[in-house]
């Protein structure tokens, strides 16, 4: 059965978007078929897969209003298996159009199950914009499970709590299957004591829950963006993607045996 | 005349929530009466000045709901001449509950004139969540002027003209008086070209609007939170505390001459 998974964290900047776009490629990489849904209004993960403004038509904003299929809002990215649902800034409105809907948790599920989606795809990844709001919880109730980017620094660290209570209220509330696909630590800089402090914080509070593989601080993960590539293809044999390729195989092993 | 400066940028961790609370600081430090409003439901400035969660009651989301008189929610930091007005996780709520006001835009800008906090204060400074939702709305609303933390990496510029955008919109319709004090330049990292390319690039499209002093990137900064001290406390003589003074210097020598 297809895996939806929602890339979620309210804490700005941990490296939501970089994780969707890496390990999106990196698990195409072996021959799954991924769709990526950019569900955030900067469109980041959109502009990191070079996709061009003009060609962003329709986005998610038209598929969660409901005034486009999601078939028809699929957009290729050139990597063989990674398709992509784009986001412009048009989707910073759906946050108040959403409000006048009945089910407004519910638009993103109602898409995705009217669509052919779930059989065409062996995973969808949503990249979550930096809030707990309309849009992050259509995420989470229409996701799988979640997986958490945390960066290694205190003002991440203390978001952490909040959100697993988020998630914990959505399943309560929303959606049953909801699970936590795991905790990837993120930006992980050997040179300073803060960042070894914080994953050991992590992993003694949340143990198994956290992956192995950790991301390192990596400048080349940033610079890919710029050239509209994953860093898989900027920078195949650097340490981020590197990191990124081992994420994509114990995720597949979690999920193998989840 | 106080003047309410508000600190924002929609790209998530670019630096607002530490520019905040070190430039108050700094600023603070030269005799003058600051107030900082946290408007982030992580509540990061308040926890960065080391407010317990327990006595952060009322905070700014039962002022700008109306059920508290902003004067009620000032507590002090323990730095002579530097107040806060908290936030929690409450204020998250405050965006929906906001949408059925009249003025919805205009209620942190109504409570601020409802007070004596404009005759009591030289600087109000706000941190903004990272969106452009209501809350930042209400901020560039209250505001006089607007300083823009923009973190020298790809995805960061991205976002500026869309910010750009909306300030000027905000102008226009809700804020004649709301000017742009300035652009700064945080997290460069002078081990790295895309640093370098992204300052050169945001220098040449805005010029003046840039300020001089650049915040490099420096661990201590990041370390400083976990101790409920701001920076210039924590490590008076460290690269990032020795720019946000210098950033102070420059931002009231601008405010002088505006
Ligand atoms: N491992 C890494 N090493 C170095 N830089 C990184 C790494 N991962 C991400 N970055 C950079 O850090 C910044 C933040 O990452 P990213 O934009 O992916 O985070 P985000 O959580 O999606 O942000 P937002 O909250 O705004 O959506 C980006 O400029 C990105 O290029
Ligand atoms: N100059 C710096 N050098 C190193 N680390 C920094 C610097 N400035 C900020 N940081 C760290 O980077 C992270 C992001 O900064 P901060 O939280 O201030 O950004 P923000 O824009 O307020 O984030 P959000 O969008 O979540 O509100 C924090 O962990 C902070 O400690
Ligand atoms: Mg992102
Ligand atoms: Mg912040």
């Amino acid at each position: 059965p297809c895996k939806v998974i929602a890339i979620a964290n309210q804490k700005g900047g941990v490296g939501k978007t970089t994780t969707t776009i890496n390990l999106a490629t990196a698990i195409a990489a072996v021959g799954k078929r991924i769709m990526v849904i950019d569900l955030d209004p900067q469109g980041n993960a959109s502009t990191g897969f070079g996709i061009e403004q003009e060609d962003r038509n329709p986005t998610i904003y038209e598929v969660i209003l409901g005034t486009a299929a999601l078939d028809k809002a699929i957009l290729g990215t050139g990597i063989p298996g990674l398709d992509i649902v784009s986001a412009t800034i048009d989707l910073s409105g759906a946050e108040v159009e959403l409000i006048d809907f009945e089910d407004r948790t519910f638009q993103l599920r109602k898409a995705i199950s009217k669509s052919k989606v779930l059989q065409e795809y062996d995973f969808i990844i949503i990249d979550c914009p930096p809030s707990l709001s309309l849009l992050t919880l259509n995420a989470l109730v229409a996701a799988t499970s979640v997986l958490v980017p945390l960066q290694c620094e205190f003002f991440a660290l203390e978001g952490l709590s909040l959100l697993l209570k988020t998630i914990e209220r959505v399943k309560v509330n929303f959606n049953p299957g909801l699970e936590i696909h795991g905790i990837v630590l993120t930006m992980f800089d050997t040179r300073n004591n803060l960042s070894s402090q914080v994953a050991d914080d992590v992993r003694n509070y949340l143990g198994s829950k956290v992956f192995d593989t950790m991301i390192p601080r990596n400048v080349r993960m940033s610079e890919a963006p710029s050239h509209g590539k994953p860093s898989l293809l900027y920078d195949f044999n650097c340490a981020g993607s590197q990191a990124y390729i081992k994420l994509a195989s114990e995720l597949l092993k979690k999920s193998k045996s989840a």
